[in-house]
């Protein structure tokens, strides 16, 4: 932990080293680290200069009703999770939620998530595990007219497949036939852990659909998220949503600050 | 992957005839950076690195300074990796292979994989639900279990996982192996790797197999001392090595636990399972 004066070249490459391992990449750390060192070297710098580059506050774009978000991510980084601690948001501000089970892949996918929100005051909507999730979409937004929020969980897979793609297109035609406006938000989850292999996978996943932001999980766990630098430099994909457990209420909404304090140590 | 990037790096001394110690240092300082780049844990790295250091020697011109930088390297890291080997069985009844990991890293469907894998070589093979926490973690394996023509037994009671029952049934058992699934823990959830000491102390199994998932970053080193601390971790199992282009989170495990990579997961389905060899299977890894 810097302490009070200049950096000395040691303390720089402590630095360098902090970040590197906070999963920021290889340029960026050096950049941040040449920035810190041109504007004076000392912690209130490093804090500052992280926060200039750490990406900005975007809201969700929830404020138009309905509010239809799609989260997708490669597997296991925590989107099922995630639906439900956001069913659980906003369904206890007393928003009517309708939870689309969109994963009809996976084994017990359905199951899993239909059993996470079972005690919410939301309707669930899911498809038999084979169907076609396009028709589960359908149905959900079809029978459900008078709902507020709708929160689709995809089947999670590797973000180099076309089918992936071709499925996460299929999804986004099939909310535009209710309205122009859906999805408002296509939510790319990231897993902490997998630190810069996140930021390659918002690389891929650009190509195939509008990804409006990012969730960071895991954030329980040691990983930084440095990643998400990147991501905002060159993407433009603001972080909203950070979730640190496996409770329903272990989300929160990104907080730049949160985030450099945890780096800045 | 990082034997391609670390191929290109070498290119450059294919027209040298001899290896100076200036080029060594040069080419250390250059793979420090491939290695970053390629997802090793910084802490690996630098380890790795010292190794290379004492390792490489100035070279006369008799091989080929590109071709002794790869044998040396290569050398390195493969050992580092490890291979598949058969696993351990008990001489005196059910073999019990647990497999361990963080939240998400692939563990359930791994079991049903490796199951599948055991079968196939004549294993009667149980695939047991230990994971007390995941909501329908126990039907997501007796799913996989059905499909791969698996026999399936739950050891979850009352929220906890009960050991007295495993051990009942690994007693009285007349199947060759017992895969148990058990619940994703962070490194640093105390309570959860205290369940996993008490875990495999009451059990004594035969292997803890940890799973990891192939697209860790920096974090990895710190994931794989923890559950080496926490239990006797004997293999890792990568998995999702087919979303990784980089492979260096396999390196960093398997240098900070000691213990080889045995498998590697390469896709969601049952059959994308295959022993772990550095040098061919090892490409999705490796590249
Ligand atoms: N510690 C921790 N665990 C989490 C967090 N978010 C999710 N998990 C756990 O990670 C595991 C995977 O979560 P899922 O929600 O099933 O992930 P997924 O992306 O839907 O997975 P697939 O649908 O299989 O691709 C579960 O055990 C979750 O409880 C988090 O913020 N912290
Ligand atoms: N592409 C790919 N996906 C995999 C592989 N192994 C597992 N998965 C997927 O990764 C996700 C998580 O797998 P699980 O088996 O549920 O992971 P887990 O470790 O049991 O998760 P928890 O019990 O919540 O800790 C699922 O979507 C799996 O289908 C693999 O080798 N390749
Ligand atoms: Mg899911
Ligand atoms: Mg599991």
């Amino acid at each position: 932990k810097v302490t009070g004066k200049a950096l000395t070249p040691e303390q720089e490459e402590e630095l360098l080293s902090r970040l590197i391992s906070a999963d920021f990449s290889l340029s960026k750390a050096r950049m941040l680290v040449e920035k810190i060192r041109n504007e004076g070297n000392s912690p209130d710098v490093v804090r500052k200069t992280l926060l200039e580059e750490a990406p900005p506050v975007e809201p969700l774009r929830d404020d138009s009703k309905p509010f239809v978000a799609f989260l997708v991510g490669v597997n296991g980084v925590g989107k099922t999770t995630t639906i439900a601690k956001m069913a659980h948001l906003y369904s206890s501000r007393g928003l009517r939620v309708v939870v689309v089970g969109a994963d009809t892949f996976r084994a017990a996918a359905q199951d899993q998530l239909s059993l996470l929100v079972e005690e919410l005051p939301v309707v669930y909507v899911g498809g038999e595990r084979g169907s076609d999730s396009g028709a589960v979409l359908f149905r959900a937004l079809e029978e459900n007219k008078d709902a507020d929020v709708f929160l689709v969980d995809t089947a999670g897979r590797i973000h180099t497949s076309k089918a992936l793609m071709d499925e996460l297109g299929k999804l986004i035609r099939v909310s535009k036939k209710f309205s122009a406006e859906y999805p408002q938000e296509v939510l790319l989850v990231l897993d902490s852990t997998q630190g810069l292999q996140g930021y390659r996978q918002a690389l891929s996943f650009v190509k195939g659909a509008p990804i409006t932001g990012l969730v960071l999980t895991k954030t329980d766990s040691t990983a930084k998220g440095g990643m998400i630098f990147s991501i905002w430099d060159e993407l433009r994909i603001p972080l909203k949503l950070v979730c640190f457990g496996q409770k329903l209420t272990d989300i929160d909404y990104y907080s730049p600050e949160k985030v450099v304090d945890s780096i800045a140590g | 992957g990082i034997a391609r990037r670390v191929q290109g790096l070498v290119s450059s001394f294919r027209s040298k005839g001899v290896l100076t110690q200036e080029d060594i240092n040069k080419f250390l300082s250059d793979l420090r950076w491939l290695l970053i780049e390629a997802d090793v844990s910084l802490i690996v790295v630098n380890d790795l690195l010292e190794r290379l250091r004492e390792k490489l020697k100035p070279q006369t011109g008799v091989v080929s300074p590109a071709d002794y930088l790869l044998k040396v390297v290569f050398g390195e890291i493969a050992q580092i990796l490890g291979s598949y080997r058969p696993l351990a069985t008990n001489a005196r009844g059910l073999s019990i292979y647990m497999l361990v990991g963080l939240q998400g890293s692939g563990k359930t469907t791994t079991a049903a994989k490796l199951g599948f894998f055991l079968k196939r070589k004549g294993k009667s093979v149980v695939l047991g639900a230990a994971d007390p926490y995941r909501p329908a973690g126990a039907e997501q394996l007796k799913v996989l279990a059905a499909e791969s023509g698996l026999y399936f037994e739950s050891f979850v009671d009352q929220g906890s996982v009960n050991v007295n029952r495993i051990k009942e049934f690994a007693k009285k058992s007349l199947h060759d192996v017992l895969l148990l699934d058990t619940a994703g823990r962070l490194h640093v959830e105390a309570d959860m790797l205290k369940e996993l000491t008490q875990l495999s102390q009451l059990l004594s199994p035969q292997e803890v197999l940890l799973v990891v998932d192939a697209m860790l970053g920096q974090e990895a080193a710190d994931i794989a001392r923890a559950f080496k601390d926490t239990a006797p971790v004997t293999g890792i199992i990568l998995s999702k090595a087919d979303g990784d282009e980089r492979g260096g989170a396999a390196l960093s495990v398997a240098y900070v636990s000691g213990v080889p990579v045995l498998f590697m997961g390469t896709g969601e389905h049952v059959s994308d399972f295959e022993p772990f060899v550095p040098d061919e299977t090892a490409a999705m890894i490796l590249g």
